[in-house]
This record gives structure tokens, sequence and C-alpha cells, in this order.
């Protein structure tokens, strides 16, 4: 079964 | 004051239907060189990011930077009142809480004026590191549509690797399993009927296939996709306007 990252993993906060 | 007049009411249209089905409030940021707008899904799995620069409008004025929170739902409605040859001119104060939209029919000397409400919409503005990318293709838009769809019939997952020269999907699901293997050629009639690809590392990358029928509704917008893989980062799908784009970031699925 693969999991599913999200997008602020990847990219912080302004 | 905000007065963006689009030529044509259509490629504002376009633009919102790129993304309208997987975002829903969105912050348009108009500044005096042009609208830019971020948003991120419920799952928060993909990020859209918009940018109409001032060369898309026919003229455009923006005296102080002004943000309007817009349901895209409601301006989607407002945005079918209009004939896709009409100009289109959205107009706005400084401190607004609606933007107007007005479509004129030059020829048939017609107008027709609405008035969006606006929202105040919380949302975070996520700063987009300027990745090292393993690979960068560009190829037409409509073929990278079909491959998304026809794989994403097969598995909720769909497999991109690319080496040196071959580009592979792959769909591996409960009813069975398809593949699309690409090569790089270029169309010295047609360029953009070609595929280019800019490998440094090779990629093996999985992503979820209901983003990916979302993304390629941005293939409305322009002939082919820019696509930037890199195993550690966020794929960018990348949709170029005349001036400006409309780019999705997709988070990757990873095995467990």
């Amino acid at each position: 079964k693969r999991k599913q990252s999200t997008i602020g993993e990847f990219f912080g906060k302004k | 004051m905000l007065e963006a007049k689009f030529e044509e009411a259509s490629l504002f249209k376009r633009i919102i239907d790129g993304f309208k089905d997987c975002v829903q409030l969105v912050n348009f940021q108009c500044k005096e060189d042009g609208i830019i707008a971020q948003a991120v899904d419920d799952s928060r799995v993909l990020l859209v990011s918009l940018e109409i620069g001032i060369e898309a409008f026919q003229n455009y004025r923006c005296d102080h930077p002004v943000t309007l929170g817009i349901d895209l739902t409601s301006l989607s409605k407002i945005l079918r009142c209009g004939n896709n040859t009409d100009n289109l001119t959205l107009i706005a104060d400084d401190t607004p809480d609606s933007v107007l939209l007005l479509f004129e029919d030059t020829k048939k000397d017609r107008i027709a004026e609405y008035s969006l409400k606006l929202m105040d919409i919380d949302a975070e503005f996520l700063k987009i590191e300027d990745l090292a990318y393993d690979c960068t293709l560009k190829m037409p838009s409509p073929e990278f549509s079909k491959i998304v769809r026809d794989l994403s019939q097969l598995s909720d997952s769909i497999n991109i690797m690319i080496t040196k020269e071959t580009i592979k999907f792959v769909a591996d699901g409960d009813i069975g399993s398809g593949s699309v293997i690409l090569k790089p050629f270029v169309n010295m009639d047609k360029p953009q009927e070609s595929i280019n690809l800019n490998m440094d590392q090779p990629v093996d990358l999985t992503f979820g296939s209901k983003y990916l029928l979302d993304i390629v509704k941005g293939s409305a917008l322009s002939d082919n996709v820019g696509v930037r893989l890199s195993s550690e980062a966020p794929a960018l799908f990348q949709f170029d306007l005349k001036s400006g784009y409309l780019q999705f970031f997709l988070a990757p699925k990873f095995n467990d």
C-alpha cells in the first residue's frame, strides 16, 4: 500500500 | 482601484475552469504587475499557483495591491453569463467587499454587469522554493491528458518512471494493468507536438490518479504541459499562458 504525502511536508509557510 | 480588462472573457473562463474543481476558496492578489493566486486542495496534496501577467490583459490598472477573496463556484456561475467573445473587465476599489464583472459585446453594443460578493479567506501563502528537479519533460497536453485519463481507469495510482531516453507511465490495479512508453522526439513541422526530455537523474514516482485527473483540466490553456519531477519533492505540472502560467504542485505517494 502506498502512503500519500502532503504539500506541507515540502513547502513551508511564507 | 483595480481595472483588469481581458480582450476575451473566454481566457479568464478557461483559467478558472482549469482549477475550479480542485480548490474552491481562493485569494486573488492583484498587484501593479498582474494577478497571482495560490490555493491548496482540502486533502493538502495539491497546490495550485496561478500567475496572470499584464500582457494577458487588453489593459490593466492596479493603483494599490488588493486581495479578492473569491468562491470559484460562484465566480463560475457569473462567468457562464458572459459570451466567450465579450470583453471582460474586473473592477474593484481599494477595500472592496465585491468585484464587478463587466461583459461588453462591442459589436452589438450590449453590456452585462455582475457584482460578486467577496469573502474573507484565511489561507496561508506557501513559499515555493525554486527546486532543482531531476527531470524536466515538455509534451503535448492532449497526449498527457489521454494517458492520465486512460490509466486512471485501471488504478488509483499512476507511476511515472523516467530514464535517459524513456518516459513510462504505469497503472496496475484490480482489473488489470497498463503502461505507456514515450520517447523524446522533435517534430520540426509542428514543434508543439515534440516531446522534450532533460534528465539529470532517473525518477520513479507514484501519484494519486484523482489529482492527475484534476491537473489535466489545465490542458485547455496550453498546447503543451511542462512536467518537472524530483524524487524528493512535489511534481510540478505547468501550463503556460501568453503571459503567466497555471501551475500544479502534486505531492507523491511513497511505499510504506
